[in-house]
């Protein structure tokens, strides 16, 4: 039901 | 020196519950304005961020900007030693590579002290872009708990998907389907026992029911719990933490295959 994003797509390191 | 007086120890312990299956190790940043942790688990998928706030502690001393990294499994291990009246303090020195917990009892008839190892961290920080949010719903925590607890039972994935009629959790999977609809309550006398959703857009996400799970261990935190959602963007479920602050977590969507 869906692939799993990584947070990584939405949010970069500082 | 840092020197952290919290009132009570049952309520840091209700907070490492909340995080302890998301995270083996975190570091907690304390300043002045106060305690924060901001950390992803181990797969990238959500990111866990506390911040509690200087004034919500009987006492709070920071002399110069700390990072303790702790083990959290060690973490749960001192706060089982502690009952559930007791105050704890938080005490380390700037350079150390220790801190202290202690806890009284409310009459001051027992007093104990454990000193943890702390831990070097590599731990990197991730800027979370400002967001318009197409729909933010708030709702009993105990409801929301409920729901994913239910729904979980059938699927890997739950369907949250809101309108201004209200609110639609679904989940599919090898036995059948299963549905819950939350409509907006007109009741605002008892506003943490109502459903209100602010919706500027329809939305509809997909979300891991096992991460959801992991979020609503935060239900002792607080009555109730904030869901934000935004087209292609993480989730936010927040519980706010009486009179101290916070505890977010993000969560990355499921897109078609």
């Amino acid at each position: 039901s869906g692939n799993q994003t990584s947070l990584m797509n939405f949010f970069k390191p500082k | 020196m840092f020197e952290a007086r919290l009132a009570s120890s049952a309520t840091f312990k209700k907070v490492l519950d909340a995080i302890k299956d998301l995270l083996n190790e975190a570091s907690f940043d304390c300043s002045d304005a106060g305690i924060q942790l901001q950390a992803m688990d181990n797969s990238h998928v959500s990111l866990v961020s506390l911040n509690l706030k200087s004034d919500g502690f009987e006492k709070y001393r920071c002399d110069r900007n700390l990072t303790m990294g702790m083990n959290l499994a060690s973490l749960s291990k001192v706060f089982r030693c502690s009952g559930s009246d007791d105050t704890v303090t938080i005490k380390a020195q700037d350079d150390a590579d220790t801190v202290t917990f202690m806890f009284e009892a409310k009459k001051q008839e027992k007093i104990s002290d454990y000193e943890m190892k702390l831990m070097n961290l590599d731990q990197e920080h991730l800027g979370i872009p400002e967001t318009e949010f197409s729909c933010i719903i708030k709702l009993p925590s105990g409801e929301f708990a409920r729901i994913v607890r239910d729904l979980s039972q059938f699927g890997e994935s739950i369907v949250i998907s809101c309108t201004k009629e209200g609110v639609k959790f679904s989940t599919q999977g090898d036995i059948g389907t299963g549905n819950v609809k939350l409509a907006q309550t007109n009741n605002f006398d008892k506003e943490d026992q109502s459903v209100i959703i602010d919706m500027q857009e329809p939305v509809s996400l997909t979300f891991s029911c096992e991460y959801l799970n992991s979020f609503t261990k935060a239900t002792p935190l607080s009555n109730q719990v904030t869901l934000s959602l935004c087209d292609n963007v993480p989730l936010v479920v927040e519980y706010q933490i009486p009179d101290l602050g916070h505890l977010k977590y993000y969560l990355a969507p499921k897109i078609e295959e």
